[in-house]
C-alpha cells in the first residue's frame, strides 16, 4: 500500500525541495522504495538531484496536458531505490493551459494510480503558490507535509494553506489528512526560532514531527554537487535529521 | 518624475519584502517620498510595516477587481515618508478572477497612473510566481529589480524570470527595463555564496548592485517588531547595506 504525501507551503524559500529530496533518499536508506514527483516549474527538486534538465525529453507537463503515461517520463535517479517524474520549464504554461480543461485538479491523481503501487512513498514537491499544480498535489495526495521556516512570516500564510486543504478536502478529497508539520532552518542562536516553534507547536500540536531541522550549511551545498545530504555529507546534523524524520515518517504510518 | 520599480523573483524566499521593506525606508531615509504596493497575496509587506490586516478595510483586492481608487485603500506607515497599498488574503482569489476580465495585465499600471507622481519611488513586492499578479507589476513598472539569493537554486530560475521580461516588453510594456540585481544573504562563511556571486556577476555585469545583503540574524528579527532594520538595529550590517542600496538606486537614477 504506498502513501502519496504532498509536500506544499506557499510561502517561499521554507525547504519544500529541500524535505521532498532529502526525505526521500533517508526513507531509501531504511529501505522503502520512493517516487519523487516535480511539479514545480523551477524543478529545483530535478536538478538537485543532478538530473540535467536538457536530457530530460518529456515531463510531468505532458502527463498533465498531453496524457503521456507516466511510465514513459519516469527516471531512475543516483540515489538508490528513489525514482523521479522531472519538471521543465514549459511546466510553467500549465497554470493556464490547465483552466480550460475539464476536471482538471484530478490529471494527477488519475496518471498516478498506474505507478503509484510500485512505491511505498509518493513525494510531491510543489511550487510556492495555491493555484491549480497545487490543487492537483492535494487531490491526489493522501496527505501533505507542511514545511515551516522557523521565521517571523512563517505563520502568517498558514490560515490560508489550512483553508485551501479544507476546501479541497470538501470538493475533491475527502481523505485528505496532515501528514505533519516540519520546523525548518531551526538557529538555536535566535529567539525568534524558539518563538516560531512554540507558535507551531501550540496550533499544531501532535501534528509536529518531534524532528527539527537545523540550519545548516550542508543542506544548502548538496544540490550544488546534484546529491542528497546523505550521499554529500552523511555525518552532518542535517543528515541526521533526516534520517530521523524518515524514521518518524514510517512508524506514524504504522 | 516617479520611477515605478517592481521587485521580482519567482524563486521563494530570495528577500523580495525584506527588500521591499528596507530599501523603502532607506529610500525615504534619504528624503524620498516613497509608495510600497503589496501584491503578494500573503500580504508580508502589509505585516512586516506593523499594520495588522484585521484593521484593512480595503486594499490592492478591490483596486484590481472591484476598481476601487488607489487613494482609498492608501495607508501611511509607522515609517516617515513611507505610504502603503496593503494586501489581504482574498488577493489570492484574484489570480482565477482576472482570468476573464478584459486588459488584465493593465489593472496595476491604470490604478497607480493617478497616484504614481506624489512619490519619488513607487515599490511593488511581487508573490514568488509568473502569474497574473506579476505579469501586472511588470506592465506597471518602469523597470524590474531582482533580488538574488547566495545559493544554488539562485541560478535556476532565471532564465524563466527574464523570459518572462522579455514577452511584457514586447507585448505590454516597451519602457520596462532591469533596474538591478541585489545579492541577498550572502554567508561569508561559504564558498557557495562566492560562487553564485562570480556567477551572477559574469551574468548580468554592470546591472548587478555594488552592495550586497550579507545574511543577518537582525534582518530576520525586525519583521516580527513591525519595524524596518533601520529602526530595529540601525547599526547592524543589514541596516547599513540596505541604506547603501538607496544610494546606488538613487545615483542610478540620475
Ligand atoms: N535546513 C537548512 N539549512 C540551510 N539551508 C537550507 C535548509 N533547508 C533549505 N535550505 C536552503 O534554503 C533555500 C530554500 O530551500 P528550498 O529551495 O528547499 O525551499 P522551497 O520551499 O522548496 O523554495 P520554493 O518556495 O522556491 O520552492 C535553498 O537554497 C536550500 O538549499
Ligand atoms: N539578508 C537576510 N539575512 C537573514 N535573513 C533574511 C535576509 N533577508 C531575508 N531574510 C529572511 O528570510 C526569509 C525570506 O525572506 P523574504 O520573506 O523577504 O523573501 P521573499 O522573496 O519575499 O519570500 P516569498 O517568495 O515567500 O515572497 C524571511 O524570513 C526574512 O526575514
Ligand atoms: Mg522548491
Ligand atoms: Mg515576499
Amino acid at each position: 500500500m504506498s502513501r502519496v504525501v504532498a509536500i506544499a507551503n506557499q510561502k517561499g524559500g521554507v525547504g519544500k525541495t529541500t524535505t521532498s529530496i532529502n526525505l526521500g533518499a533517508s526513507l531509501a536508506y531504511h529501505g522503502k522504495r520512493v517516487l519523487i514527483v516535480d511539479i514545480d516549474p523551477q524543478g529545483n527538486t530535478t536538478s538537485g538531484l543532478g538530473i540535467n534538465k536538457a536530457d530530460v525529453k518529456q515531463c510531468i507537463y505532458d502527463v498533465l496536458i498531453n496524457e503521456v503515461q507516466m511510465e514513459s517520463v519516469l527516471l531512475s535517479t543516483p540515489i538508490e531505490g528513489v525514482d523521479l517524474i522531472p519538471a521543465r520549464i514549459e511546466l510553467a504554461g500549465a497554470e493556464i493551459e490547465l483552466v480550460q480543461v475539464l476536471s482538471r485538479e484530478h490529471r494527477l491523481k488519475r496518471s498516478l494510480q498506474r505507478v503509484r503501487d510500485r512505491y511505498d512513498f509518493v513525494l510531491v514537491d510543489c511550487p510556492p503558490s495555491l493555484g491549480v499544480l497545487t490543487v492537483n498535489s492535494l487531490t491526489a495526495a493522501d496527505s501533505v507535509l507542511i514545511p515551516i521556516q522557523c521565521e517571523f512570516y512563517a505563520l502568517e500564510g498558514l490560515g490560508q494553506l489550512l483553508n485551501t486543504v479544507r476546501i479541497v478536502q470538501k470538493h475533491l478529497n475527502k481523505r485528505l489528512e496532515i501528514e505533519g508539520v516540519l520546523l525548518t532552518m531551526y538557529d538555536a542562536r535566535t529567539n525568534l526560532s524558539l518563538q516560531v516553534m512554540n507558535e507551531v507547536q501550540k496550533y499544531f500540536q501532535e501534528k509536529v514531527y518531534q524532528t527539527v531541522i537545523p540550519r545548516n550549511v550542508r543542506l544548502s551545498e548538496a544540490p550544488s554537487h546534484g546529491k542528497p545530504i546523505l550521499e554529500y555529507a552523511a555525518r552532518s546534523r542535517g543528515a541526521q535529521c533526516y534520517v530521523d524524520l524518515a524514521k518518524e515518517v514510517i512508524h506514524n504510518g504504522q
